[in-house]
């Protein structure tokens, strides 16, 4: 789903 | 990547830079919370662990090296360089009512129950609250050096820069995570009276006063 986590941020 | 994530980084980015020449060209720290800068070392070095493990990209890797290192730097000209010019009687926001919820927090509400995402998820909340002792001494000190103002303002303006990011993302119907947006959102709104203040008042050259 949309919140699926993907953690490329800073 | 997008502008509005771009953007957000270098001001965040900027922030750091103009806090450390504002310590190394005054040879001061007048004004500036350690308790704040502590909290964010804390918050890089739990957020940024993956930096051994994970290659995301050469912009994250370089990014995340220099926000540990220039928060470091901070400490150090603060606690040990210039140690004589920090200023201790105002800055004393008991952060341990920080760290301590963030982590009982991260403990309850997490994306998944591993070492690695707890310490992310603590980092998260933890961020959204680690400028309250700046805001906390500024409110003290009853005043800001302009240069402090300008900090807190870039500072501020790159999280609400990721709440644009996060919307554009969302408009792409790309992966987002609430936990990061729902405490973007509470760390952006801690500085919107400062923001007022900053817009209304530092831009027309007034000195900034935060109501004690």
């Amino acid at each position: 789903g949309v919140f699926d986590v993907v953690k490329d941020e800073l | 990547m997008n502008i509005f994530r771009l953007l957000g980084d270098l001001s965040h980015l900027l922030a750091i830079i103009i806090l450390l020449l504002k310590i190394w060209n005054s040879r001061s720290c007048a004004g500036i919370s350690g308790r704040s800068q502590f909290l964010f070392a804390i918050v890089f070095t739990a957020r940024y662990l993956d930096l051994f493990f994970t290659f995301i990209s050469l912009y994250n890797t370089v990014m995340k090296i220099v926000f540990l290192a220039t928060s470091y730097g901070t400490l150090y000209l603060m606690y040990i360089k210039f140690k004589a010019t920090y200023d201790s009687n105002h800055d004393t926001f008991r952060i341990e009512f920080l760290i301590l919820p963030a982590i009982a927090l991260a403990l309850l509400i997490n994306e998944e129950f591993t070492v690695i995402e707890i310490l992310w998820t603590f980092s998260i909340y933890l961020e959204s609250v680690a400028i309250l002792p700046q805001l906390f001494m500024v409110s003290k000190t009853g005043e800001a050096e302009s240069i402090t103002s300008h900090y807190l303002f870039a500072l501020g303006s790159y999280r609400a820069l990721y709440i644009l990011n996060w919307i554009y993302r969302w408009f792409l119907t790309e992966k987002l995570n609430a936990i990061a947006i729902v405490a973007g959102i509470v760390q952006t709104i801690l500085y919107c009276d400062f923001f007022y203040l900053y817009l209304t008042k530092v831009l027309k050259g007034k000195k900034l006063q935060l109501p004690a």
